[in-house]
Order: structure tokens, then C-alpha cells, then sequence
């Protein structure tokens, strides 16, 4: 059948006048394939399907609930039941935190952002510096990809359409070039450091003590994981042990202009208990929104 | 899996868990456990030892396409476009390609057809000198059919083995962008008749289903004839290169396994697939 998952099951249960334990096993499994589907990871699957089915086995078999103002209303088997899994979906990503944490305006804050090969850091760094210079501060771009080819370039281009500066000197570690890049925009009358990292694999051991060591250097206020939205079963693994290793304090999930269903929404969140911050909505500087549950929680379910 | 354990409901759980942490994809992953549960029904599959080895054999079959040329049997020049959505590892990839060829004493030119992102050309030019290819490059943000049109020409006037066209990554949903893929193609096949003679996919092996979505409209835009699947070298499996093979019939040619130049291999199925039960 071509409308799987969350359709269907909301279509099983819908005109019902009674809903058996039976009939939301049936259609948890059509939930369960929709959100494999929308590449949430296994174990997350499983654990979602079962957290939904205690709650619907005790509610939606009663087609009677109480409303937000605590009266009693009556409701279809069907929506009620498709109301559980959203609001679940949406809880599970929740609560809502996309506030970066800044130190005192005299003072330089940190961010420092990670993730796989290609996954949109670069120019997720331009569309942050957008963001935090329409919102009155002063940031600086630090180029400290010292491996792929044109990569302090493309940040230099990036930095000159946003107009922010971007601090690079060659021959420079990672750790270093953080330290210097903080003490630039003490300098220059900057307030906000943005760090710019190589992609990596998490498993490289020697680039992920590349990390550690920027981080010791300089200590971000803010450890951001870019990730990709259209990312498979590999998020988990890969979010957990970035946050293993380096401590992340939340998540970025880009190129949801696409028509990925964004499972690893979902699995990153559940996975490390880290809040996504913001999404990344296009190739160009002004497509980075605050993250919001109920759009993705909808795009999740299918 | 104990290997002398009975095919049993928690061995084909079990499976089904490597197969679908892998990407395969639901469909394929079910038909794939389906398919052992019948063979146990029927006692043909006895242990999950034999269980490993039906379902080994049946990806490989599934994924073990006929390759025609690659990177030669064209033109001369034999043109490759390289297509794919964003951060894949296109740009990446036709350093290696070209490495490989020059290797051979190959002359190669490479077109910076990416004429949008931020240093795309700055980034491909490191890779030509690396590979020691020609690079024809245009104006950021000029027509990515000029450059490629220049490159073609060029190739035919320098008698050059093979032209490889990057291209700027594009998500498929884009409409006006798969458009101007389109194009670009056209512009190949005017510069050269026959051109491009392959169309090469690339697909990052840590994408999960919307990869198939992607083959699709990318096959039905500009006729795919061959996938690269890069960044082998992490913890993703790729799976979903089996679902790809099984629905659009397009093989996998080259494995990407790491950023430096020499890291690319001709893809194995035997490989892959043990790789996936690893
Ligand atoms: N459509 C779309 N493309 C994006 C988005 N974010 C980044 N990209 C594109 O994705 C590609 C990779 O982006 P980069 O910023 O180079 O990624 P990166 O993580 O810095 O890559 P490495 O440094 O190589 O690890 C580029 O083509 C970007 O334009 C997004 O939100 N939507
Ligand atoms: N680990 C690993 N990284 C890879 C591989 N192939 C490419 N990369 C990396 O992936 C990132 C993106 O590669 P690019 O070649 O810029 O990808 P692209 O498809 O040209 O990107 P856009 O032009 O922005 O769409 C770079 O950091 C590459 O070094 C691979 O096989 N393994
Ligand atoms: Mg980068
Ligand atoms: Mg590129």
C-alpha cells in the first residue's frame, strides 16, 4: 500500500465505535514502519511504539477525554489516538531550548561547531553570523578547517557577504588558531567567536582530539553538532559519540529544504537528551530557523 | 548471530535489526526476512549460520549490476557528469577520479561546473593540481553551461582522454535547479555528440532512505548510469544503495573510503555485503 504509516493507521481507527487493544498493535506496526521509513533509528523506534501503545491501550479505548480545560469531551477513536502520537513525537523532542548561552557583553562568547564530512557546518557559521549580527553583536569567524582544500576560502566568502571578519593565519593548529581567534576579537571589539571545524568521522580518534584540544584551549560557551537531515540510522551512533567525546550542548539539523523526513530529529534527541537549537532551511545566509516540534514532529510521522 | 543456533522468531529479529541499522530500508529489509523465514518454514535454512549465508548471497545478487565503461568507451573524450545533492562528495570525488586516470597517462580536464557555492572553484582547483589535470573554470555565479561547453571544446582541441563535469550540489526538490542540471546536460551532448557518455550519482553512504528518493529523480532528470558511495570509511553501511540497485538498476562503480586523493576503489558486492553484517 502506497499511504503507509501514519495515515493508515489514523484511517484503521478512524468511524470506530470501539478501539481493541488489537486494533492499536495494527496500526503501531504501520507507525513503526513510517517512522523507519523517516529514518529514526531502531532502538528509538522501538522505544516510541511502546511508550505510545501504554499510553493508547489506557486512553483511546475510551474515546473520552479531558481537554486542556479539564472538561470532559468526546473524540474519535482515530484522532485521539493520532493526537497521542503527535503529542508524544513533539514531547520526545522537547522542551523547547534554543537559547545559546552568552557570557556578560564585555566578554568573548564561544561557539564552536562539529559534525561529519559535508554535513553544513561552514555555512551554518555564515547563517549564525547573520543571525547574531541582526541581533546587535559583534561576531568573528575563526577558519580553523586546515585540511579540505579552499575551506578557509569559502569562510572568507562567506564571512565578507555577512560582513563579519573571519581570522585565519596558516601554519596554525586548531587549538591555536581558537586561542588567537579569541584574542582577535578581543582586538577588535568583537563579542562573539564562531569556530569553524574540519568534518570528521567520530570514530577518527586523532581529529577527535583535535576537538578535545580546542576545547580545552578555549572552552566554548556553546558545543554545536551540525547534522544532516536526510542522515539514516548512522545519527545515533555518530551524535552519541561526538557527545561522548566532546560534550555537545546542542544540535543544528541542516537541508531541511529537502524532502528528508528528518528521523534523526527524533533519535539525536533521544539518544544524548541534548536539544536541537536551530534548523537549516536552504544554501543561503538568512535560511537558519529556531527549532519548533510541531513542524518536524508532523514530517517525522508522515 | 550464534552460528549453530536454530532459525528461530529471535534470530529473524535479529536480523532484521543489522538489516534495517544498516539502511537498507523497510521493504527490502522485510522481503529479506520474509525470504529466511519461508527457507526455515520449509527446512530448507537450518542454522542462523545458514541464514547469514542466504541473505549474504541475495544482497549480492541484488546489488552485483552489470557496469558498462567507466571513465573510457566515450568519445573520445569519454564526459563525465557528476551529479549529486549537497555535501555528497562530488568535488572530492573527481580528484580521485582524475588522479586515477592520470595515473594511467591519461590527459584529463576537469570543469568547474559548481559556479555558485562559496570557493567551489577555489576548492576543485587544489584537487586538478593534486591530480594533475586541467581545470576550465568560469565567473562565480556565471552560467554553469559556458564552463562546461569551454571544457568540452577544450578537450576535443587537446585530443584529452576524459572531461569531468562537477557540478553544485542541489537537493532534488528543487525544480529550477533540477532544470538546470538538465541543461547542463544538453550543453554536454552539443559540445560532444553522444556527451555525457556516464552519469555519475554520488551518494553519501551515512544518508538513509531519502537516498533512493534522491537516485530516483536525479535517474528520471538527467539518466544516472553509475553510483559513487563515498565516506565508507565512517560507521554508516550504505545500505541504502541495495534498495537504489533493486528498484532503478544502477550500479554502484566506486566506493569513496577517506578525503585523501588515492581513497577510492572499484565497488565489490562481496565486500559490501560482508561489511554489512560486520
Ligand atoms: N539545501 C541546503 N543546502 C545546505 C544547507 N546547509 C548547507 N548546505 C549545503 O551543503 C553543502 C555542504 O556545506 P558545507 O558548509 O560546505 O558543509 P561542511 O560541514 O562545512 O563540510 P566539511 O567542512 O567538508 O565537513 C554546501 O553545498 C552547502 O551549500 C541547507 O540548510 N540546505
Ligand atoms: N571520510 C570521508 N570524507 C569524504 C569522502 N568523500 C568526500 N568526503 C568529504 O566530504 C566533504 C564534502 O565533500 P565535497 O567534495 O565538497 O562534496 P560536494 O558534493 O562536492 O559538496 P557540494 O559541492 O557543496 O555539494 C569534504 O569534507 C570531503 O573531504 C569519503 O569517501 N570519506
Ligand atoms: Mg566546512
Ligand atoms: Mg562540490
Amino acid at each position: 500500500t502506497v499511504t503507509k504509516g501514519f495515515r493508515a493507521a489514523k484511517n484503521r481507527l478512524a468511524g470506530k465505535a470501539e478501539i481493541t487493544p488489537e486494533m492499536v498493535d495494527e496500526s503501531l506496526r504501520d507507525i513503526r514502519v513510517s517512522l523507519l521509513e523517516a529514518d529514526v533509528a531502531f532502538d528509538v523506534v522501538k522505544k516510541f511504539v511502546a511508550r505510545v501503545r501504554e499510553k493508547a491501550i489506557g486512553e483511546v479505548v475510551q474515546t473520552t477525554i479531558t481537554d486542556k480545560s479539564g472538561r470532559k469531551v468526546k473524540v474519535s477513536p482515530g484522532d485521539h489516538f493520532v493526537k497521542i502520537c503527535h503529542d508524544e513525537l513533539e514531547a520526545l523532542m522537547g522542551p523547547v531550548d534554543t537559547r545559546l548561552a552568552f557570557k556578560p557583553k564585555n566578554q568573548v562568547t564561544g561557539i564552536m561547531m562539529v559534525g561529519l564530512q559535508g554535513s553544513g557546518k561552514t555555512t551554518t557559521v555564515g547563517k549564525l553570523a547573520t543571525k547574531l549580527l541582526k541581533e546587535g553583536r559583534r561576531p568573528l569567524l575563526v577558519a580553523a578547517d586546515i585540511y579540505r582544500p579552499a575551506a578557509v576560502d569559502q569562510l572568507k566568502v562567506l564571512g565578507q557577504r555577512v560582513g563579519v571578519p573571519v581570522f585565519h593565519e596558516p601554519g596554525v593548529a586548531p587549538p591555536d588558531l581558537a586561542k588567537k581567534g579569541y584574542a582577535q576579537a578581543r582586538a577588535q571589539g568583537c563579542d562573539v567567536v564562531i569556530i569553524d571545524t574540519a568534518g570528521r568521522l567520530a570514530i577518527d580518534e586523532e581529529l577527535m582530539q583535535e576537538l578535545e584540544a580546542i576545547k580545552k584551549e578555549v572552552q566554548p560557551d556553546n558545543t554545536l553538532l551540525v547534522v544532516d537531515a536526510m542522515i539514516g540510522q548512522d545519527s545515533v551512533r555518530t551524535a552519541a559519540e561526538f557527545d561522548r567525546r566532546i560534550s555537545i550542548d546542542g544540535f543544528i539539523l541542516t537541508k531541511l529544504d529537502g524532502d528528508a523526513r528528518g528521523g534523526a530529529a527524533l533519535s539525536i534527541k533521544e539518544v544524548t537528551g541534548k536539544p536541537i537549537k536551530f534548523l537549516g532551511m536552504g544554501e543561503s545566509m538568512d535560511r537558519l530557523e529556531e527549532f519548533r516540534p510541531d513542524g518536524l514532529a508532523g514530517r517525522i510521522l508522515g | 548471530f550464534g552460528s549453530s543456533r536454530d532459525v528461530d522468531e529471535s534470530v529473524l529479529a535479529e536480523l532484521e535489526e543489522t538489516l534495517f541499522t544498516a539502511d537498507i530500508g523497510v521493504r527490502t529489509a522485510a522481503s529479506l526476512v520474509d525470504l529466511a523465514r519461508e527457507k526455515a518454514k520449509k527446512n530448507e535454512l537450518r542454522t542462523a549460520d545458514g541464514m547469514k549465508q542466504l541473505i549474504r548471497r541475495e544482497i549480492e545478487r541484488i546489488v552485483d549490476l552489470p557496469v558498462t565503461n567507466t571513465l573510457e568507451g566515450g568519445g573520445p573524450p569519454h564526459v563525465v557528469m557528476v551529479v549529486g545533492v549537497n555535501g555528497a562528495g562530488k568535488t572530492t570525488t573527481i580528484g580521485k577520479l582524475a588522479a586515477k586516470l592520470t595515473a594511467q597517462g591519461k590527459k584529463v580536464i576537469l570543469a568547474a561546473g559548481d559556479t555558485f557555492r562559496a570557493a567551489a572553484t577555489e576548492q576543485l582547483d587544489v584537487w586538478a593540481d593534486r591530480a594533475h589535470a586541467e581545470l576550465v573554470k568560469g565567473p562565480e555565479g556565471g552560467d554553469p553551461g559556458a564552463v562546461v561547453f569551454e571544457a568540452a571544446k577544450k578537450a576535443k582541441e587537446q585530443n584529452a582522454a576524459v572531461v569531468i563535469a562537477d557540478t553544485a550540489g542541489r537537493l532534488h526538490t528543487r525544480a529550477p535547479l533540477m532544470e538546470e542540471l538538465k541543461k547542463v546536460k544538453r550543453v554536454l551532448g552539443k559540445a560532444i555528440p553522444g556527451a555525457p557518455h556516464e552519469v555519475l550519482l554520488v551518494v553519501d553512504a551515512t544518508m538513509g532512505q531519502n537516498a533512493i528518493q534522491q537516485a530516483r529523480q536525479f535517474h528520471e532528470a538527467v539518466g544516472v548510469t553509475a553510483i559513487a558511495l563515498t565516506k565508507l570509511d565512517g560507521t554508516a553501511k550504505g545500505g541504502v544503495i541495495i534498495g537504489i540497485a533493486d528498484e532503478l538498476k544502477i550500479p554502484v562503480v566506486w566506493v569513496g573510503v577517506g578525503e585523501a586523493v588515492e581513497d577510492l576503489r572499484r565497488f565489490d558486492p562481496k565486500e559490501f555485503v560482508s561489511a554489512l553484517f560486520d
